[in-house]
């Protein structure tokens, strides 16, 4: 455990957690992607399947219940609690389009042919697409709320963090995982165009809106 | 290559 690995893992739950509280505080999920959030409920689904086969450590299985808890809470809220809330109709990305291609590419590129780890790849190529819809929606509406561009600052941060820690941990434990790291690269390269926003405009105090 | 190494990360 490195302080760049920790670090995003922080990082990780500060977004999901800054999502968490911004619609329990707001009694509102507007301007959220239902689907991105589905997705991700899948991702740690699938992902953390080992829970069940190996332990690690307290941290690391505390943290996968923590995140898997998370996920469905906040799919909870939103096609339940706050439904109401729901901005169904700017939600409108075709989720199958990032579900078939990475399902079939999780049996074709892996690491071993049998079930969990299967489904340990689909997750991590999941969860590199799985923020399209998210942002899919804010060019549609053109803006975002503070709160959101917050999260998905967090959410954008943790996977980088991630990329220095697999460079560190090549050069110093000799590991490397080209699976998790192609994938963490395709994910961060997704937030760039994002990043730029945050940094030109919401920490600048304005709210992030795109250009008709 | 243990399979199980990955699994450390979350």
């Amino acid at each position: 455990m490195n302080i760049f690995r920790l670090t995003g893992d922080l990082s990780h739950l500060a977004a999901i957690i800054i999502l968490l509280l911004k619609i329990w505080k707001t009694r509102s999920c507007a301007g959220i992607s239902g689907k991105s959030q589905l997705l991700f409920a899948l991702v740690f689904t699938t992902r953390y399947l080992d829970l069940f086969t190996s332990f690690i450590s307290l941290y690391n299985t505390s943290m996968k219940l923590i995140y898997v808890a998370c996920s469905y809470a906040t799919v909870y809220l939103i096609y339940m609690k706050f439904k109401a809330t729901y901005d169904g109709n700017h939600d409108t990305f075709r989720v199958e389009f990032l579900v078939v291609p990475v399902g079939g590419l999780s049996f074709l590129v892996n690491h071993d042919f049998s079930p969990l780890e299967i489904l340990w790849t689909f997750s991590i190529y999941l969860e590199s697409v799985a923020i399209l819809p998210q942002l899919f929606m804010i060019s549609k509406t053109g803006e975002a709320e503070t709160i959101t561009t917050h999260y998905l600052f967090f959410l954008g941060l943790y996977r980088a963090l991630y990329l220095i820690n697999w460079i560190w941990r090549y050069y110093f434990e000799g590991f490397f995982d080209l699976i998790a790291v192609v994938a963490g690269v395709v994910q961060t390269i997704l937030y760039c165009d994002f990043f730029y926003l945050y940094v030109t405009k919401v920490l600048k105090g304005k709210k992030l809106s795109l250009p008709a | 290559e243990d399979p199980k190494i990955h699994k450390d990360e979350l």
